[in-house]
């Protein structure tokens, strides 16, 4: 999934991106 | 910093000067938290190091649907480790001349 972007409604902008497969701890 | 399961990095290089840097948070062990969050991705935002403080901005994710209010306290503690690792390393890099 692409980047998306969520505005709380005190105005600070968060932007979401996917978490890199190198990232993620080994799932059992 | 203690393995709380939420990762929470620079999202750019510290310059050591501006207050607002941003950072970035993810899930990195989904089992240390009560909610399901398979797929949250990584969350940047802006965060003012002098003015606000990390509870504050937990429970902005926790309203913008991220996080389940039962997860608050360990993102707030996870933005805290990191914003106290900042500002520590602020302290010891003396700019030349200062």
């Amino acid at each position: 999934s692409a980047t998306s972007q969520v505005v709380h409604s005190a105005g600070r902008k968060f932007i979401i991106s996917p978490v890199p497969e190198s990232r993620l701890k080994e799932l059992p | 910093a203690e393995d709380t399961g939420v990762r929470v990095e620079l999202a750019e290089e510290d310059d050591g000067k501006k207050s607002a840097i941003a950072l970035k948070l993810w899930v990195e062990d989904p089992k240390k938290l009560k909610g399901k969050y398979k797929d949250t991705g990584v969350i940047e935002f802006s965060y003012d190091l002098e003015t606000e403080v990390p509870d504050g901005v937990a429970q902005e994710m926790v309203e913008s649907g991220f996080f389940l209010e039962s997860d608050a306290k360990i993102v707030a503690k996870s933005i805290r480790d990191r914003v106290a690792l900042i500002k520590w390393r602020r302290e010891r890099t003396v700019a030349p001349g200062e």
